[in-house]
């Protein structure tokens, strides 16, 4: 019956365009990376 | 019997084959290098205050104008860039030499003592990058060539 | 030999420089322009053995970089400097190309052809180590190589206006020819590459879709590729990755470029295995952006009535193309236009069958011609809506109910045994799409053939084709979902009295309340 492609992890429902943040199929997010990872340091909350 | 053969060689091929892709299926890091920060809307700075160096800069006459510190101050502060090379090449015009121990610069102060294939011995005037931030006078000092950059 | 020997360690050292100035902190334009040209200067770009050597081993030199340093567990940035410092040679090599000494052909005709001598070289390395490594071999250089020149092509677009569209097409021809049938190891790095941000979608946004060819022939690469194995009942992890992979670039397709996959519908069918439903039914579910679908739970919903049902789709697949061999395509036309022979009905059956034994790695192990029976389907079609143009309504027209069409699929719903008479069914059921021309004139024909059927067997059939492709997950076409409905709601059909097979399993019968149920 195939599966449930909402889990893959692209929004389907975006108004905007997923090509511009595909990063790869075989990431279980695939846009991850498409944009800096940042992290801020604690002290900054 | 020989094709069927042949094609199950292949396939047991493409399985093995296809299984060490997977083995080494890329992932995000190995897609782009690291994201260096690339503002979206960058905030509006005046042009005195330039994001980037001027292109003056760019040109070695340049150099000639500045004076002593300056050079210093670029050879020390602006590492890894166009400018320290234009410094450096700068400062070696003006008989400075780079001692790759010290990572200072050196000037004859005075013709040296003493001169062999392997070192000079005399009186120097080095940069005291670390200290002071000002030249220093050093005598019998030996100036060993493999030091030299 | 050993002059080889002393130009590989030339071209070793010199590419290790260009590595050191590329990735010196600051370092700028100039001084890689400055390279560049001093590379030029050299010669080596104009000699076509010192060409390929120079590559070739800028190439083989990062690629073993790359290995080396990782087998040290070295950071990723470290392990690509050398990968990374020859996609960005490249890039500006191909950028500051020069006129050619001979004036012949312009800067870009230089350009392409240094493009494509380079890619050329890439390709004979990687397949050089593909071979000798075998489950050694470590795609990632490869995809890293391919990935930074798409970046760096992406990066410097503004200065290759005119031939960034050739580059590209350069590089789809040569991930073309790294298709994973020739080169499984290079599977992943493959579909990651050809569904890059900075290729795929450029191709596919070009002018005139004049990419879209490109795209189409790696898609039908991958489906080529990868229907073996969805064949088997049982996924391994790596097969269901791929499949993951492909399920999710199909998504990226049918969320932003739903009418390339409308456009190309059937080349992609045709090389999915039937038993790949849900992945079937995403290619099927596209319709166009500017398009909006009434509900079709709607009650009363009269699709015939749709403004849409006129309009012909785009069909971009050259389908007749499995139809060319023994003049078939041929005969179907005679027969159409002349309904006659009648020799060409009783023939038919048998030219539907394979001439060869499946194996293994075809995609379907059915012993008819599957894309033949669809390409048949969509030809009687399309001459048929074609000799329907400007009808009001296709059902109750005479042409249609005494046409040649009809004539043809009657015969073989009648004459077809249980496989074959499946595969037709499944061939018309794919073109149930959004409300276009030939979703509306194929929705009629499976109905008309439920509704005329000789024997139960036929709507049972009938049946099991569009509820399969209802019951998978979704998306459900729009055709499908349409057509289906009107099958259970109009009392013309009497749907409901075929107890045979809505009532032949418990289960089978809840589901058809169910359905029911949802429907009215």
């Amino acid at each position: 019956l195939g599966s449930d492609l909402t889990g893959l992890g692209l929004n389907l429902n975006a108004t905007e365009n997923l090509y511009s943040t595909f990063m790869s199929p075989f990431a279980e997010n695939p846009s991850l990376g498409a944009e800096p990872q940042f992290q801020t340091p604690p002290c900054y909350t | 019997r020989e094709r069927s053969l042949q094609l199950r060689e292949n396939n047991s091929f493409v399985q093995h084959m296809l299984e060490t892709s997977f083995q080494f299926v890329p992932d995000a890091l190995d897609s782009d290098r690291p994201k260096y920060y690339v503002p979206k809307t960058p905030y509006p700075v005046p042009a005195y205050y330039p994001q980037v160096p001027l292109g003056v800069f760019e040109n070695p006459s340049m150099f000639e104008k500045l004076d002593i510190d300056t050079l210093f101050f670029i050879f020390y502060y602006q590492q890894g860039t166009y400018q320290q090379y234009l410094a450096a090449r700068e400062l070696k015009k003006q008989s400075w030499r780079f001692h790759k121990k010290y990572l200072t610069w050196f000037q004859r102060h005075e013709e040296p003592k003493t001169i062999t294939s392997e070192f000079e011995l005399g009186t120097y005037v080095y940069f005291d990058y670390e200290g002071a931030w000002c030249q220093r006078k050093k005598a019998e000092f030996r100036f060993e060539y493999k030091y030299l950059e | 030999d050993s002059e080889t020997l002393r130009l590989r360690e030339q071209f070793t050292m010199l590419f290790t420089e260009w590595v050191r100035l590329y990735h010196f902190p600051g370092s700028n334009d100039k001084a890689s322009a400055a390279f560049i040209t001093q590379l030029q200067q050299q010669g080596i770009l104009k000699n076509d053995d010192l060409f390929y050597l120079f590559f070739r081993v800028c190439t083989e030199v990062s690629v073993e970089s790359y290995i080396k340093n990782r087998s040290t567990n070295g950071s990723h940035h470290l392990a690509y400097q050398g990968v990374d410092a020859l996609a960005r040679m490249i890039v500006l090599l191909i950028r500051d190309q020069e006129v050619p000494a001979s004036g012949a052909g312009s800067v870009n005709t230089g350009r392409l052809a240094l493009m494509t001598k380079i890619l050329s070289i890439i390709v004979l390395v990687l397949v050089h180590s593909h071979e000798q490594r075998r489950n050694h071999f470590n795609q990632r250089p490869f995809f890293r190589l391919f990935s930074m020149l798409l970046n760096d092509i992406n990066v410097f677009e503004s200065q290759f206006q005119v031939i960034s569209f050739q580059i590209l097409s350069a590089m789809s021809n040569t991930f073309h020819t790294l298709r994973p049938q020739f080169l499984p190891g290079f599977a992943f790095s493959w579909l990651q590459l050809i569904s890059h941000r900075f290729f795929m979608s450029r191709l596919l946004l070009a002018e005139n879709q004049k990419g879209w060819p490109l795209v189409q022939k790696l898609l039908v690469d991958l489906f080529m590729f990868i229907g073996p194995f969805l064949k088997q009942n049982e996924l391994t992890e790596t097969i269901r990755l791929l499949y993951k992979g492909t399920l999710r670039v199909l998504l990226v397709l049918l969320h932003d470029f739903p009418e390339f996959l409308c456009g190309y519908h059937f080349s992609f069918v045709d090389v999915i295995p039937h038993s790949c439903i849900q992945l079937r039914n995403l290619i099927l579910s596209a319709f166009p952006r500017n398009m909006r679908l009434p509900d079709p739970f709607t009650p009363n919903l009269k699709v015939d009535q749709l403004p849409e049902v006129h309009q012909h789709p785009h069909i971009m697949s050259d389908f007749t193309a499995n139809l060319l061999p023994n003049n078939f395509k041929q005969e179907i036309e005679t027969y159409l236009k002349n309904r006659s022979p009648t020799s060409f009905l009783i023939d038919l059956q048998s030219k539907l069958l394979r001439t060869t034994p499946p194996s293994a790695s075809d995609l379907d192990s059915s012993r008819y011609n599957i894309p033949v029976i669809n390409a048949l389907v969509l030809l009687v079609g399309t001459h048929a809506i074609a000799s329907l143009a400007g009808k009001q309504s296709v059902i109750v027209s005479q042409q249609f109910t005494a046409g040649a069409p009809l004539d043809i699929f009657q015969h073989l719903a009648a004459d077809l045994d249980t496989e074959g008479r499946y595969l037709l069914f499944s061939a018309i059921a794919n073109q149930l799409r959004y409300p276009n021309s030939h979703t509306h004139y194929f929705s009629c024909v499976m109905l008309f053939l439920f509704a005329e059927a000789s024997e139960e067997i036929i709507q049972e059939q009938i049946t099991r084709v569009l509820l399969e492709r209802l019951i998978a997950n979704r998306p459900h076409p729009y055709g499908i979902l349409v057509t289906f409905i009107e099958l259970l709601r109009n009392p013309r059909y009497s749907f409901w009295t075929h107890s045979g097979f809505i009532r032949c399993a418990p289960e089978i019968e809840r589901l058809f309340q169910t359905v029911g149920k949802s429907v009215f």
